[in-house]
């Protein structure tokens, strides 16, 4: 968090981040792997902070562990820990961990650098070994957190759920919760869909991440609507790592490596599977064949940090990882133990080529630590982010937006090093991590911004704004890239694109929705009286009157799919004008998806002091000529008027 | 049998109940499980109580129910009583 907030245009002087107030009425409550607050200043309480809000009926729980009276303060305004189900789940299969702590103190990290990320305060000059170094401050560096820490080896539904029950039970305005199950379920059987849609229901902002099995098509999850779901994308900032090959040839990986720089001298080159392990399992290299040397080494099955740490073991000088083809132009940055740098799927590939070619191979890294800069353009899509479209529901269009998540600086545990390897001993109080659950934290705290600038916003309204204010070009004037491919991404990567905290705090227009809404969401999707109770137990999907279509949600995107027939589609919208001006006009702007044709009626939308809403219909229809050959086509909605640009992503399904 | 091995395998469950037919929970909420084992002893015989199921949660605000270890036994029997809605087998969910 040194660079997001400027790389977010969140400005102290100006915007929304002072007509917010920081968020300091605000409490985000995080569901995660607990916090670490002892000496990590991010969770101190500024001064200049007035007492927390009233109305937050939480707290810290004490353990010998977590002294929370010397932890607790107006920053971190709750701890509490939910284990129960995690014991059940895994009940003689695993032994509690020795490093774990039946208390709210975070022994992972994750919690730590996602509850930071959110509302962390302001801290000067923090960084890993110096990079990334800055002054890091969270999204809402006002707001309150309050932990709940859920997740220990695995997040037990049953504890997420009591996560969920207590941080409603304490009065929290915005949830963030960076987890989910590896496939979408059912939303009657989603555990975590289901505490979010009470919670929703009583206000509560529920930020969650869309999850990191990218690129594949479908991988999102955390897709039901009321959800606001993050997918992750970089900043303008590189970690850069030399592999400079005896030939001259030189690849530009990343690492995080902070120890003593390798020298000019080249080091023999040697490949993983030509010593033991492609993959540089540990025990598995032949020290002999590996001692004072480079070992190029496979993606996959140990994590990127264990295979630096095997070859370290066996005496090796240094490491070059490879990536994994679907990964495209992306590389994973680590704090590895000894030289390391990760490559390109296509850089290894040209490595090994050149390794079979030469006699004798040799090779050397140059780290250049913290590069900031316009190359290359950001944002761009981790490939790891979980795409669209949903394959539960393929009508409402996920990820919803996306925000950076790809290496980024947050406060870190004081009991694991930041190569999250027990053969580590190094600790540090800021780490370097990528995920979902890094850019899934930015969205709550600048929903925490948001609610408190305009408090009458619903969750669903907050959701809009930042979704219609988001933009899609990056840095060079280009859509945002992704990674996986090396070209544009597409709305099932980059959902409606890459928040703007200062637009989204004037959108102009908000699609709204409410539990009402909600409920006749679910009843479009035929779940029964039961399906519905676990939800709203009053409600008679038959005999209730005005369930539309699933499409026709209240949505701030569009997702239409067209069934083997090829039918046009149509879907209805109601948009709010929250706009300075109650007399507006906005008018309709269409970018059409390949091979169909978008018609809105009106194209024209007229708000005055007694009309605040308006409706309006949006027709898709293939057209009778043309030969799409793609499974996905994707376009737009825009309504301006003139001032205000409320945008909306297109997408549909053949 | 093996079947009766599966049967009779305990794991954890989510419990969501008609509101009902929901025991009023006290001001303890999360962690009052009396409500809801005396629930539970209303709906599955005395018979088939061995192992006893334990509650290890009640929702009162994320959802109206509880979280109970259970014999798959037990879990099938309430998923058929009439003031349960569904019964959801409990899972590990993973940091992104």
């Amino acid at each position: 968090t040194t660079l997001t907030p400027s790389f977010l245009r969140l400005s102290e002087s100006s915007g929304l981040l002072p007509a917010s107030g920081g968020a300091s009425d605000v409490v985000i409550g995080v569901i995660d792997t607990g916090v670490y607050p002892e000496g990590r200043k991010s969770f101190a309480a500024d001064r200049s902070l007035p007492p927390p809000p009233r109305r937050f009926r939480g707290g810290c729980v004490s353990t010998p562990e977590f002294n929370a009276s010397a932890y607790c303060n107006g920053k971190l305004v709750g701890a509490k820990f939910f284990r129960k189900g995690h014991d059940a789940v895994l009940r003689g299969r695993r032994e509690v961990g020795e490093t774990e702590s039946m208390s709210p103190l975070d022994t992972e990290g994750h919690g730590t650098h996602v509850a930071s990320t959110a509302a962390g305060s302001a801290v000067l000059d923090a960084s890993l070994y110096g990079y990334g170094e800055g002054r890091a401050v969270g999204a809402a560096p006002s707001a309150r957190i309050a932990v709940y820490k859920a997740c220990w080896k695995g997040c037990a539904s049953s504890d997420v759920l009591a996560a969920f029950d207590q941080a409603i039970a304490d009065g929290v305005d915005v949830i963030s919760a960076s987890l989910g199950t590896m496939k979408a379920r059912k939303f009657y059987k989603d555990t975590t869909a289901v505490g979010a849609f009470h919670a929703v229901s009583k206000g509560i902002v529920v930020a969650v991440s869309a999850g990191n099995s990218g690129p594949g098509e479908s991988t999102v999850v955390n897709v039901a609507p009321w959800f606001l779901t993050v997918a992750a994308s970089t900043i303008n900032r590189q970690f850069p790592a030399d592999v400079v090959l005896g030939n001259g040839e030189t690849f530009i990986g990343t690492s995080l490596y902070a120890g003593k720089p390798l020298g000019a001298t080249k080091l023999p080159l040697v490949y993983g599977g030509d010593a033991g392990s492609n993959i540089c399992e540990a025990g598995k290299l032949n020290p002999t064949m590996v001692a004072g040397k480079i070992v190029l080494c496979d993606p996959g099955v140990n994590g990127r940090t264990e295979k630096g740490f095997a070859v370290k073991l066996a005496g090796g000088a240094g490491a070059v990882l490879g990536s994994d083809e679907a990964q495209g132009e992306q590389a994973r940055t680590s704090a590895h133990v000894i030289p390391v740098s990760a490559v390109t799927f296509s850089a290894a590939e040209k490595i090994k080529k050149y390794l079979r070619t030469q006699a004798s191979p040799v090779a050397t890294m140059v780290f250049h630590g913290t590069v900031v800069g316009r190359s290359p353009p950001s944002p761009r899509m981790a490939s790891f982010s979980s795409r669209g479209p949903s394959r539960l529901v393929p009508e409402i269009l996920k990820p919803d937006v996306t925000a950076p998540g790809v290496d980024i600086l947050a406060a870190w545990a004081g009991v694991t090093s930041p190569s999250l390897l027990d053969g580590d001993s190094r600790r540090v109080p800021y780490n370097i991590m990528s995920g979902t659950s890094i850019s899934c934290p930015q969205v709550s705290g600048i929903a925490a911004l948001l609610r408190q600038a305009r408090p009458e916003w619903s969750p669903a309204a907050i959701k809009s704004a930042l979704m219609t204010t988001a933009y899609n070009v990056d840095s060079a004037g280009a859509v945002i890239g992704d990674m996986s491919t090396g070209k544009a991404s597409t709305p099932f990567a980059r959902g409606a694109g890459h928040v703007d905290p200062n637009r989204a705090a004037d959108p102009g227009l908000v699609y709204d929705a409410g539990t009402e809404d909600y409920i006749a969401f679910l009843c479009a999707l035929g779940y029964s009286a039961e399906q519905m109770a676990v939800f709203s137990p009053a409600t008679n999907c038959s005999t209730r009157a005005g369930t539309g279509a699933v499409g026709d949600l209240n949505y701030p995107a569009f997702s239409a799919v067209f069934g083997p027939e090829k039918r046009a589609v149509t879907q209805r919208r109601v948009v709010r004008n929250v706009g300075g001006n109650a007399r507006a006009t906005y008018r309709a702007k269409i970018t059409s998806p390949a091979g169909v044709h978008v018609t809105v009626k009106p194209q024209k939308l007229q708000f005055s002091a007694t009309q605040g809403t308006q409706e309006y219909a949006i027709t898709f229809a293939p057209r009778m000529f043309g030969n799409v050959t793609e499974k996905h086509t994707f376009g737009s909605i825009e309504w301006s008027d003139g001032e205000h640009s409320v945008t909306s992503p297109i997408a549909v399904t053949w | 049998t093996a079947e009766e091995i599966q049967t009779e395998r305990v794991s954890s469950y989510i419990v969501h109940v008609a509101p009902a037919h929901a025991p009023r929970l006290p001001r303890r909420g999360l962690l009052a499980t009396r409500p809801y084992a005396a629930f539970l002893l209303n709906r599955i015989p005395l018979e088939m109580c061995r192992p006893a199921p334990r509650v290890l949660y009640s929702y009162g605000h994320a959802a109206t129910g509880f979280a109970a270890r259970l014999t798959a036994r037990q879990a099938a029997r309430l998923a058929s009583s009439g003031s349960v809605l569904a019964v959801v087998p409990d899972e590990l969910q993973e940091l992104h």
